[in-house]
């Protein structure tokens, strides 16, 4: 009250933006709230202007170290639907969905394969999954030499480039998915489930009667 | 053994797309 920033940055989505999220996605309105007070803790970290930077989402993944990173980049990239540099509460939802336990697989497997098309060519090419190899590894302070990379690369393309053409379309990755769904684990958030109870707050900021 | 993975096995293992530690407060 009294501040002109309180409207953007801390309102409570009005009810009618919460029913149709709740109505386009696979949360409840009560769940949809309870994101909603996640997404204002992390929206207000850096600057409290109610759209996540991506400076706020890497501290929020990295929690207090500052990193730059080639991964949280590139969600943030996906996440970021309307291409604004920011993330508002609608992206936010929206992206979140395809990592509910019960978000489709053709969403999911669609999702995992923007996430690997770093260039948004349409395919996953092979010095990107080179790229993101060699990020992994710095990352996690693991050293490969050259040559062991050129055949883990080797061995993936022969398995799920199925025309060898050198690159990964959207059919051989559905493939690819569907016979080694462990790489879709990252696809699901078991946590999306108990929202409401990890975000209880959200009670009473709520604009539904019924919960 | 990472030889015996294949590229996105590895990959996906990258702290950096555990989400879950958007939740954590």
């Amino acid at each position: 009250m009294g501040c002109f920033h309180s409207k953007s940055a801390r309102q409570f989505p009005a009810q009618e933006n919460t029913a149709n999220l709740a109505a386009e996605t696979a949360f409840t309105v009560s769940e949809v709230e309870a994101l909603f007070e996640l997404f204002r803790s992390i929206s207000s970290s850096v600057v409290d202007d109610g759209l996540i930077s991506k400076e706020e989402f890497q501290l929020a993944i990295f929690k207090n170290k500052k990193k730059d990173n080639l991964f949280a980049n590139r969600i943030f990239d996906l996440f970021d639907v309307k291409k604004k540099g920011v993330i508002d509460f609608e992206d936010f939802v929206r992206s979140l969905n395809v990592f509910h336990p019960n978000a489709s697989l053709e969403d999911k497997i669609a999702f995992s394969f923007r996430l690997y098309d770093l260039h948004n060519t349409g395919f996953i090419e092979r010095p990107e999954v080179k790229q993101m190899l060699i990020a992994l590894l710095f990352e996690s302070d693991m050293k490969l030499a050259d040559d062991v990379i050129e055949t883990i690369l080797d061995k993936t393309f022969v398995e799920a480039d199925l025309n060898q053409d050198g690159k990964i379309d959207t059919e051989e990755w559905e493939t690819f998915v569907k016979k080694n769904p462990s790489l879709l684990k990252i696809m699901t958030l078991p946590y999306l489930r108990d929202i409401t109870t990890s975000f209880p707050s959200f009670i009473f900021n709520s604009n539904v009667d019924e919960i | 053994k990472p030889v015996s993975m294949n590229a996105f096995e590895l990959i996906s293992r990258s702290q950096s797309f555990n989400l879950e530690n958007l939740f954590e407060k």
